[in-house]
């Protein structure tokens, strides 16, 4: 048992650091056994460092570092557990416009070996994507509509 | 394996039939407010077999299906996905594979796998050896990304323990 | 003690409508006692209709929809209360940008009575506002410019 | 009553000073993530007397103080306000009233009134007369909206039952 997890978590860790790196543009994050003589009698800190800024808890970041930070670990455990599709809903909504662009640009990679089907609000996001649904409610009903790429999203 | 189409009848905000058809790369969905969005993933939810109304917002599966108010109510939600299965990752010999799920006003479920009648245990076994299961990672609901980062360490330990 | 609350409820309640009518274009919010006839022994339930939409429970709304309701009955507790300034941070995370205008004009508004001090990264509300500061940390600081308000904000 | 100025010295990510002249009507500050927005917040709760690091995101009242990695490190961190009180609605027969705190890294505060040495409890008595608190509903800090909109029916009355 023990074996195995040590094995999963280099994978995890392996993988939040390169991609918390592509999400920061050269950030650097880390999973970090408190334990690591006995790693189930201890916790899991995580670590991240944003370029020009120390490295720091990310309980001790602000509320979008610490979103960036919890979206690599998400890619992290998704890249880990290998589904054919992914839904995301609006993880964007604390993100600043360069990090909502980071991600889309990351997005837009990994989404070339899985699916990705992603709610957002922020038009960083739209521009970045091979097909946009639009939903609305004129009233009574949803409705969804397919939004050619080319228009101009006018929020 | 991807999903190519979603299709939603009467299910929550969505009354009549509703199709998606999807891309098997980068889909992106948006919209004001109150529009719809998130009762597209909690379809999703449900036909993989959710059973928690909770996840999916309602405090009973039959709100699950379209009260429009002033008498449009319907009495039976249905949704259905297709999945490309050209590389036969879901243990069935055809290249798209169909699933399906109603309820109706009393709360009873039906599951439909291509077009017949299947039990929900059977829809899990084949989904789950494709690496697709209802309350997994990979899908993220609304405010799920928040209450993540605010977990302690002990308990980012506990979720990866259950994880792996 | 009861006369004293169900007094300050009916304040509060009465805020909280006119707010909600305002934030949402002509929609109805409703704050209710669960046991009218003995008050303490139930919940306040929270009914929302948005217009042209039936009356629900604000638990069933969407995320967004539930934001506005909640930033009602926070601005409808803030009037009872009267406090000479108010900090809101990001509070517009999950709103469209319909409802950030809405609750932009709300907050114009209401600075006339009492000092508001908003954190937003949205343009619509930047656009609204009597001064805008720019927080910034080129590296090893943070520092603070005011932004004249002419400036197109470039995100 | 209204808040005129805010002066940070060496507080959380402002290292040296930085001073902020407040509009009395609609102030909006923006700023990409991670630059010190809620930081500025948590100055405010700082100097109005909150005690409890947990709300300023600190896990002890000494990490409040300027550190920017590689050595730059202050010794004491202090935060002034100063508010306009033509109204007299803090018992002061001034128009304007400056309140000020410091901490040093063994975490001992020191309270300032007009430039004067004071005591916590003095400054809270004084302000509370025209309704400012460091705990206030009039703080609303980052994520505690989408907090507010979890709560039950049951912890609505009990938030309720505290407030009135
Ligand atoms: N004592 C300290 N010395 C230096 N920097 C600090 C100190 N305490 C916290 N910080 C840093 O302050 C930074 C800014 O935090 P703050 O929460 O104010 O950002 P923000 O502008 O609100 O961002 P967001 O838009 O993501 O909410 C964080 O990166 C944090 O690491
Ligand atoms: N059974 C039902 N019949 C009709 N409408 C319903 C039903 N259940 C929920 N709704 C409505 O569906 C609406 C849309 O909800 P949804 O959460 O999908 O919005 P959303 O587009 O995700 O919005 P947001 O951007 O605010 O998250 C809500 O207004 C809700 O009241
Ligand atoms: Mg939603
Ligand atoms: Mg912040």
């Amino acid at each position: 048992k023990l074996e195995h997890f040590m094995k999963a978590f280099h994978e995890i860790c392996e993988s939040f650091s390169s991609i918390f790196s592509k999400l920061t543009g050269g950030g650097e994050g880390r999973l970090e056994l408190q334990r690591p003589e006995s790693p189930f009698s201890g916790g899991v800190d995580l670590y991240i460092q944003f370029p020009g800024k120390p490295m720091r808890l990310a309980s001790g970041a602000s509320g979008g570092e610490r979103s960036v930070a919890t979206i690599a670990y998400l890619l992290a455990i998704q890249s880990f557990l290998k589904a054919p599709f992914y839904f995301l809903d609006e993880i964007d909504a604390h993100l600043d416009s360069m990090n909502v662009s980071r991600l889309a640009e990351v997005l837009r990679e990994r989404s070339s070996e899985a699916q990705f089907i992603v709610i957002s609000l922020k038009d960083v996001m739209l521009h970045r994507a091979d097909k946009i649904y639009g939903v609305f409610n004129p009233g009574d009903r949803s409705r969804v509509i397919a939004l050619p790429m080319t228009i101009e999203v006018v929020s | 394996t991807h999903l190519t189409r979603i299709v939603l009848k009467n299910f929550k905000s969505f009354g009549g039939v509703t199709r998606l058809n999807l891309e098997r790369g980068f889909n992106v969905i948006t919209g004001p407010n109150g529009s719809g969005k998130s009762n597209i993933i909690d379809a999703v939810q449900f036909v993989l077999g959710e059973v928690a109304s909770r996840r999916m917002r309602a405090s009973d599966l039959t709100e699950l299906i379209y009260d429009g108010g002033g008498g449009q109510r319907a009495t039976v939600a249905q949704v259905s996905i297709s999945l490309d299965n050209s590389d036969r990752s879901i243990p069935i010999d055809k290249p798209l594979v169909t699933i399906g799920r109603s309820i109706d006003r009393r709360g009873n479920s039906k599951y439909f796998l291509n077009g017949k009648r299947t039990s929900r245990r059977v829809l899990l076994d084949l989904l789950g050896m494709a690496g697709i299961s209802p309350g997994g990672y990979n899908i993220v609901l609304q405010g799920a990304a928040t209450r993540l980062s605010d977990l302690t360490p002990q308990e980012r330990m506990a979720s990866l323990k259950e994880l792996i």
